[in-house]
């Protein structure tokens, strides 16, 4: 019941990240949230590879919607 | 176990990533 809230959030999510509105996350994007999350830029790039599964260098709403999955359920969906 | 290692960082730092986004959605009405 609660996968359609998920993947609203996920979608919300990656709209803060996608900041041109591309379809797509870059490590740049990533980056430029250095100061608006209290992450260091080590830890954004370390989020972008472990979201971008396929290591093309794009972050797309599907990959974000998966890494977003397994943050919430833990590793059920593969 | 090294690999078991970075798996638990990487899961942290994603989990830090969607508390963060959380929070920003949440905690900042705006002006």
């Amino acid at each position: 019941p609660g996968q359609h809230t998920m993947l609203g959030k996920a979608h919300e999510f990656f709209q803060i990240c996608d900041i041109e509105d591309k379809g797509f996350i870059t490590r740049r994007d990533m980056q430029r949230l250095h100061g608006e999350l209290p992450l260091s830029l080590e830890e954004l790039e370390n989020v972008f590879d472990t979201l971008d599964a396929d290591g093309n260098g794009c972050l797309t709403l599907e990959e974000f919607t998966t890494g977003f999955s397994q943050f919430l359920y833990g590793d059920q969906i593969s | 176990d090294p690999n078991m290692k970075a798996g638990t960082t990487s899961e942290g730092v994603l989990a830090n990533f969607f508390n963060s986004l959380l929070s920003k959605k949440t905690g900042s009405p705006g002006p």
